[in-house]
């Protein structure tokens, strides 16, 4: 048996939106430590890795480590009918093949209740290395988010590359071509608005823009984003989810043949 | 020209 019950349902419903575009079956595991999906995209090009831990949770049952196969656009469409207020509860039987979704009310006045049917998915787990990055760049979620779209009208890829400068994102298409640099920026009023860089070593890494686009879905979730650069190795886009967990976005770097 | 790498040549079945 699995319940757990989940105070600020939002932030659930903030996930979905933010992974659903990018994948659209995946496992959501759930154990003792957490409840939790790891999933690549169609084109295995990126991955995404979700943990909201246990103690997130105000109520968190979880009898036995369960794995439930959802389709995350049929989710999304389940948790897009529970309140932005409302406290929503997660209940499966072991064994079953259904989900249900509680969305009880603040005040508790309206309880729904969804039930959606589970999928048999086949999916490959993959074993994400420790690794030492050359620069890690912590920004506010929101300027990453419009550096992204801007220069997707201008170009498909993006470069990356991070000095003592600071961090420089370029593209370059039919049009003409574009340069943004953020310097490291701490004497803000609000941490969370400050641009901190931490480089052992430079690195410049090519990516494709629609990746990075898809990953500012998760730009609710967190007033700040983190991204982590190793020449060669794929790039690691992270929104903390308050208190809770995360969201990692993982791409692959294009690379000179 | 860029080659878009998999992620699955990164990272390994556990």
């Amino acid at each position: 048996m699995l319940e757990l019950r989940l105070v600020q349902g939002s932030l659930l419903k903030k996930v979905l939106e933010s992974i659903k575009e990018l994948v659209t079956d995946a496992n959501f595991d759930c154990s003792s430590t957490g409840f939790s999906l790891q999933a690549m995209d169609s084109s295995h090009v990126a991955l995404v890795a979700l943990l909201l831990r246990s103690e997130g949770f105000e109520h968190y049952r979880c009898d036995r480590n369960m794995s439930m196969g959802m389709n995350l656009n049929n989710m999304a469409k389940m948790l897009k009918c529970a309140g932005n207020d409302d406290i929503i509860t997660i209940k499966a039987d072991d064994g079953g093949d259904t989900v249900t979704f509680m969305f009880e009310s603040p005040t508790q006045d309206k309880i729904s209740d969804f039930e959606m049917k589970l999928m048999d998915i086949d999916s490959e787990h993959l074993g994400i290395p420790e690794a030492e990055y050359h620069a890690i760049v912590k920004m506010p979620s929101s300027e990453f988010a419009r550096i992204c779209r801007d220069l997707s009208s201008i170009g498909d890829t993006v470069v990356i590359s991070v000095t003592k400068e600071g961090v420089k994102f370029s593209t370059k298409g039919d049009i003409g071509s574009a340069n943004i640099v953020c310097r490291q920026n701490t004497s803000v009023d609000k941490p969370e608005e400050a641009t901190v860089i931490d480089m052992n070593e430079p690195v410049s890494l090519t990516f494709a823009l629609r990746y990075m686009n898809s990953f500012t879905k998760a730009t609710p979730l967190s007033n700040t984003v983190s991204i982590s650069l190793s020449n060669e190795l794929p790039v690691v886009v992270e929104y903390k989810i308050a208190e809770m967990g995360y969201v990692r976005f993982y791409l692959a770097p294009k690379i000179e043949e | 020209v860029n080659q878009q790498r998999q992620i699955t040549s990164f990272f390994t079945k556990s």
